[in-house]
């Protein structure tokens, strides 16, 4: 599903000083995968995914998705990639703030061009599906953090993509909560075969996963299994 | 320090359902305390911080600090308390987009009449104290989500104050710099005697702290030593 090959970040920052985040990075995910990332605060996490998203080119290196080098890509078949393939759980959540819980998770699928009624019905299920059923109608800054974190889980899964990126979405939840979220996850991947790429910071968290890829300053470490017992 | 009894907190929403969130809160932190809360997504730990940082509000209920009724204060007074007595570290960190993570750090000391080149001086010891003293001129987009929120802790402690609330304030951290923001922590407890609330889910970083606090549906239902080994 996903080839990464070679591919290099550096930022630019406004004082002109280059900042080189990822140094290299090549990875090949087959679907159906579930794979943590791991890695310290800074090394190139969130970069990494941002790319895998189609929200950041690299600097240098090939990503090829579904077989299409992204690259070649204009900028209308980007969106439609992002939009119908893939399902993206940013660290910072990124809720529209004057949007309910139910036309944030609806968003997607407005955008491909569902009803605004089958949106909101499709969105409903979905935040039922994971616990949120009551909130619909709140707005972002009406919800506690772990609640506006699963809004953002649930918009990420509403198109039922192949891919889903999930940056840190358990940072906020206690530990059952978290658990859940997991569940969920775990249960796309064995029963539809959704690819799954989760990072996070929590041991726990990731041994659930079957394989682990660890970050540090922006090069691969380690790509093995996840859990080692 | 902190006498809080009989605080209720009720929400209504926008369609007028009322939304009972904290049910009748009793507690009395002396000073010098390091008090971690934990508790489910949604039982109200970030809205008990909110008023005990005098951000918000009780229902119903009384909350005396540092000897003063928090609800006979006037506006003034208790942005005053909030500078100087203070530091707060949010779940969602609330950094000023548009302000370099200097001035972010050295904004409550602006606020409270010290001239800017003492400010940004003190900000710059303080990232430096948190590692952070390179990433002082970025903006916080150009930081990592654990960087953002170490830039909010900085903010926090620039003014050395008497109380520091932290709303999860290691969620977007790897396990080695949450060790080290919690090693921060400890070390001001120690030795400046400062009171510290600490919001978690993770039982690790709750351990560290000498007594624990368990919120469930809106009530208290712990109140002891925190590690129990
Ligand atoms: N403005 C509001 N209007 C209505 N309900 C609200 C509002 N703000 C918060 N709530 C509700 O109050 C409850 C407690 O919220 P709070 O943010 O205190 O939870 P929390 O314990 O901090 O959760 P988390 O661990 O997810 O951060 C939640 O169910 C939330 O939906
Ligand atoms: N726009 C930018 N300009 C300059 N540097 C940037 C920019 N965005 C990110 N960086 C830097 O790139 C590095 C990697 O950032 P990234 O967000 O990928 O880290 P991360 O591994 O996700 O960290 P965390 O665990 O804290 O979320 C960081 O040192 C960060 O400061
Ligand atoms: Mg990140
Ligand atoms: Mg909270």
């Amino acid at each position: 599903l996903i080839d990464v090959a070679g591919i290099t970040k550096d930022y630019v920052t406004p004082g002109g000083v280059d900042v080189p985040v990822l140094h290299g990075i090549d990875l090949a995910i087959r679907r159906g995968e579930f794979v943590a990332i791991m890695g310290q605060s800074g090394s190139g996490k969130s970069t990494l995914m941002n790319i895998l998203g189609c929200l950041d080119s690299p600097t240098a290196g090939r990503y090829v998705l579904t077989g299409n080098d992204v690259s070649a890509l204009r900028d209308g078949q980007l969106a439609a990639v992002r939009n119908k393939t893939i399902g993206f759980v940013f660290q910072g959540f990124n809720l529209l703030k004057r949007m309910t819980a139910l036309d944030n998770v609806a968003l997607p699928l407005a955008y491909a061009g569902v009803s605004k009624r089958e949106a909101r019905r499709r969105a409903r299920a979905q935040l039922e599906r994971i616990g949120l059923g009551e909130f619909a109608g709140r707005l972002p800054n009406q919800l506690s953090g772990g609640q506006q974190q699963r809004v953002a889980i649930a918009r990420a899964l509403v198109m039922e993509p192949a891919l889903v990126l999930a940056d840190e979405p358990t940072g906020n939840l206690d530990t059952q909560t978290s658990n859940e979220i997991i569940d969920i996850f775990v249960k796309l991947n064995r029963e539809q075969h959704m690819t799954v790429i989760l990072v996070t910071h929590e041991p726990d968290i990731a041994a659930r996963a079957d394989r682990l890829v660890r970050l540090k300053d922006g090069v691969i470490t380690y790509d093995g299994p996840a859990a080692t017992g």
